[in-house]
């Protein structure tokens, strides 16, 4: 039986596009 | 105001792949198909930069440069500041209380396997911004 090797982990805030919305103030 | 414009990654991000491990702010890991509307919200909370806001989307149209391409424009936060992204047909977006969806979800589920629905105007989906812009 092969193990599985380490699987690389991603970080939750990729999954989610950045929208910064511009400030008009 | 003109929408402002953003272009996401060209190409499909592996994490999106079904199985793909995303560790969520407070360490516990969860494949991205299983990932729930509170687990952003929770890892938000916990994240002292960033801050969940709401997308509606309120158009999607075909890309003039790319038939591979959709221009999807958003009504972010409260404020309703107008975004419009350019993304591959496939690129999921996560919609509150709902899960993946996307603009083509056959092919998001046929490149990624991850399961999609199809992504509609009205639809409010999970974006992120700065905790501190004022």
């Amino acid at each position: 039986n092969v193990e599985p090797r380490s699987v690389p982990v991603f970080p939750w805030h990729s999954l989610v596009p950045f929208l910064a919305p511009t400030q008009s103030d | 105001h003109p929408p402002s414009s953003t272009v996401l990654p060209p190409s499909l991000p592996p994490y999106f792949i079904r199985g793909s491990i995303i560790q969520l702010a407070d360490g516990e890991l969860k494949r991205v198909e299983d990932l729930k509307t509170e687990d952003f919200i929770q890892s938000a909370e916990i994240s002292s930069e960033l801050k969940i806001d709401s997308s509606t989307v309120e158009r999607i149209e075909r890309s003039h440069t790319s038939p591979n391409f959709a221009v999807v424009q958003f009504s972010v936060g409260e404020h309703r500041t107008q975004v419009s992204v350019e993304v591959l047909l496939e690129y999921p977006f996560f919609v509150f209380g709902q899960g993946w969806s996307s603009c083509c979800p056959d092919r998001t589920t046929q490149l990624l396997e991850l399961p999609c629905t199809k992504l509609s105007v009205g639809d409010v989906c999970i974006s992120l911004t700065l905790k501190n812009l004022k």
